[in-house]
């Protein structure tokens, strides 16, 4: 079982887009994925089960130190969700921050419970207890970032925080890469020397991959479909298809 | 002194973006603004000052009970600015949630300080304590939005937080309006269909002027410049004027 949290407090780079995506395109190569909503926005529950009566897991059980079934999408795909409720954890105590990485490693360990070979945490836009909580349970933190200087600020006080989560409260968190999203067709000056300030900073830690900005990436989870299954032959899933076997072997070169 | 705070807790909706180009477009007008950097982020900041070693004042004083002195970034434009270390907010009480509208009382009551005609404060893309102390202390807010799918789904919760914070912490605050930001010249299908949406839910709440993605939007914060200084006759500089003229006629309404 591999955990990634898809992680960066800069809002609006892709974290839920992404997340969606991957947890869609794994389910179809027949891995069985977990995918969790670790945001009150609620923006993945929602790209999952459009009707708010429909949703039957919540996260926010987990926080409460109660078990929260995963819910059933589809044959190898399943959701923990959430709502805005979410939101009362970061006012709680520090101790919350474990309770993600407890209930998962039950959920690891229960024989009965299904064998997921993916966990994939979407991350709200803010450091706190919940964004805490996603790195402390997590293998690997993967983190979208657009070609804008705002994100590229941001940056260095996300390693900041990751780099005390690994001395802190989970040694084994290893970064993915970061991966450049939203990237405009039309190969801006701007954007390009934030592409190369990224690779020269931040090296091979920098998917080779890049997303471009596409019309089809915002329509699908209106659809309840993942990128692949919306337009299979559209350059947006081919290119959603390289980033993703890249994340694959990425883990796989471990 | 009119205070607007400039909420949406859907990341990158254009908060920071919009909040700095305001406060440049008022100080260039004549008016004293104070600008608030309520994000831990701090990209409102850096927008204003580049290089961390000349911050000199910073939010977490105010949330600490401290005075919080504001930094002249022009003749008429100052700053109270922040860094990731306003991130420990979060976690304490409940009583912070007043500190900032206490401070901003006294700076309005203070006969020997600056007196301000705009207080703009850019928030953070989340609920929670320093959202509220922001909703609190204000009199209107300011809607960013972009025409997806999810910032759409995201704005019910986003009334809720406004309408308790009504009743509960503050009844004289309104809602300045929501303006759409980051359209895509193409006219997008999609986007349409969400801007009339919009249009049908949130009716004259919606600027009739919005924002069209333009890269010297993301350009100009790198150089400390607002839209209107940076090109003063392109089309980007025009419309933020369309768009800044219509808040003051909303507010000059009341
Ligand atoms: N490659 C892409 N092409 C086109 N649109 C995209 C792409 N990736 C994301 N988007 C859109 O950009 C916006 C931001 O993406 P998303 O909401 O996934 O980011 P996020 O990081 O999860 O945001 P938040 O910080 O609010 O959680 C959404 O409207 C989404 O539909
Ligand atoms: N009208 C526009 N045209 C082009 N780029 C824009 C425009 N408005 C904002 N941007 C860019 O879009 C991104 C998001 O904007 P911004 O950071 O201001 O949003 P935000 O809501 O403050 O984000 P956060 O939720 O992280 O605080 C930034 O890279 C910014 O440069
Ligand atoms: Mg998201
Ligand atoms: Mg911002």
């Amino acid at each position: 079982m591999i955990t990634i949290a898809v992680v960066n407090h800069k809002g609006g780079v892709g974290k839920t887009t992404i997340t969606f995506n991957l947890a869609r395109w794994l389910s179809l190569r027949g891995k069985t994925v977990l995918a969790i909503d670790n945001d009150p926005q609620a923006n993945l529950t929602s790209s999952f089960i459009n009707c708010r009566s429909k949703r039957e897991s919540s996260l926010l059980e987990v926080y409460s130190g109660q078990p929260a079934v995963p819910q059933e999408i589809s044959e190898n795909l399943f959701l923990i969700g959430s709502s805005v409720t979410l939101a009362t954890v970061a006012e709680r105590g520090f101790e919350v921050v474990y309770r993600l990485r407890d209930r998962l490693r039950d959920i690891q360990n229960d024989r009965h419970s299904i064998a997921f070979d993916y966990l994939l945490i979407d991350c709200l836009p803010s450091i706190g207890y919940l964004h805490l909580a996603a790195l402390a349970a997590a293998d690997y933190a993967l983190i979208p970032i657009t070609p804008s200087p705002y994100a590229l600020m941001g940056l260095n006080d996300l390693f900041l925080t990751i780099r005390k989560t690994q001395s802190r409260l989970n040694p084994t968190l290893k970064i993915l890469g970061i991966v450049l999203n939203l990237v405009d067709g039309r190969r801006l000056r701007l954007e390009r020397k934030i592409e190369s300030v990224l690779r020269e900073n931040y090296g091979s830690l920098v998917f080779g991959s890049k997303l471009s900005k596409r019309v089809r990436f915002a329509e699908s989870p209106f659809f309840n479909k993942g990128i692949v299954e919306y337009h299979p032959n559209a350059a947006s899933a081919r290119e959603f298809g390289r980033f993703a076997m890249e994340v694959i072997s990425r883990i796989g070169e471990e």
